[in-house]
């Protein structure tokens, strides 16, 4: 799974996810990416979210949702994505991560999967990384 | 004023360390096309699909070329791209023979509907001016050997194996 999201000088965001869905998955199997606020959600009065990784949980979980969930109750970018992947993964198993904007511009990247690779442009400096805590 | 910002993901997942610098390359040129976009005036719709677009192409991710595959080695891909003024939806699952199914969905977002789905989902794109790509374009070797371990029970579970 791949995923874009962006907030313009006037604050329009757009979520973009795109996969192929999971290795070995069933003929017709529908996974949480076209699902709006499970693969991915978007609200400029809150924020923009792309979500990826155990589809089936995502999907359950409401990944996306929550975290706008979170970021409407006054939670920051980050601290709500954390709190939505590693909710996730604690009630109903599976590992995800997600990248999100808030309304204001900023950033939360999270996961509880080994690894999630993840880049942005900010100012004129290139930010990215794959581990945890990078 | 908000300064504009693109962030884009590859997928969470195992990766092994080889996948580590061909993927971090490959969100790297994702962030930087995003940026060139919005730079260059375009919006933030356009600026995202085309970042989507950079890791559909590299066959290092799980969309597009270089999906992973069904049991029965088919490449049927999903995609979802939503705006947050109006809240307008453009979502496709299902969809086969083509190598953007990102912009298939931003497609289906100017619709009266929010989801399209499998053989119409397909035909809708074709019928709409995109390209038809053959299966064999975009399945990859990876791919392939990938769904080999998942039949031979190499690995525990379809999901923890391939990022995303």
């Amino acid at each position: 799974t791949v995923g874009a999201i962006g907030i313009d000088s006037n604050g329009h965001m757009v979520s973009c996810t795109s996969t192929g869905g999971m290795n070995g998955k069933l003929t017709g199997r529908v996974g949480d990416t076209p699902i709006p606020g499970s693969g991915g959600y978007c609200d400029d009065n809150i924020g923009t979210v792309s979500a990826t990784g155990n589809g089936e949980s995502i999907l359950r979980y409401n990944v996306s949702q929550r975290i706008l969930a979170y970021l409407e109750a006054g939670t920051g970018a980050q601290e709500a994505t954390r709190l939505a992947v590693e909710g996730m993964t604690k009630r109903v198993g599976g590992e995800a991560g997600a990248i999100t904007i808030a309304k204001n511009g900023d950033v939360g990247i999270a996961f509880t999967s080994k690894r999630m690779s993840w880049a942005y442009v900010k100012g004129s400096k290139l930010y990215y990384g794959i581990n945890p805590n990078e | 004023m908000i300064e504009p910002i693109i962030v884009v993901h590859g997928g969470a997942g195992n990766y092994t360390y080889a996948d580590i610098s061909r993927c971090l390359r490959g969100v790297r040129a994702a962030a930087i096309k995003g940026h060139q976009v919005v730079q260059s005036g375009g919006s933030i719709l356009d600026a995202t699909v085309a970042a989507v677009e950079v890791m559909e192409a590299d066959p290092e991710f799980n969309a597009g070329k270089g999906s992973v595959l069904t049991v029965d080695g088919k490449v049927q891909m999903e995609a979802l791209v939503m705006e947050g003024e109006h809240m307008k939806v453009g979502s496709v699952t299902g969809i086969t023979n083509v190598a953007h199914p990102i912009s298939v969905a931003k497609l289906v977002m100017d619709l009266p509907h929010s989801i399209l789905g499998f053989e119409s989902a397909t035909a809708f794109a074709h019928q709409n001016g995109i390209p038809f790509v053959p299966d064999e374009e975009l399945i990859t070797p990876a791919s392939l050997q990938a769904l080999e371990n998942f039949k031979n029970k190499k690995i525990s579970s379809a999901a923890t194996e391939i990022p995303g």
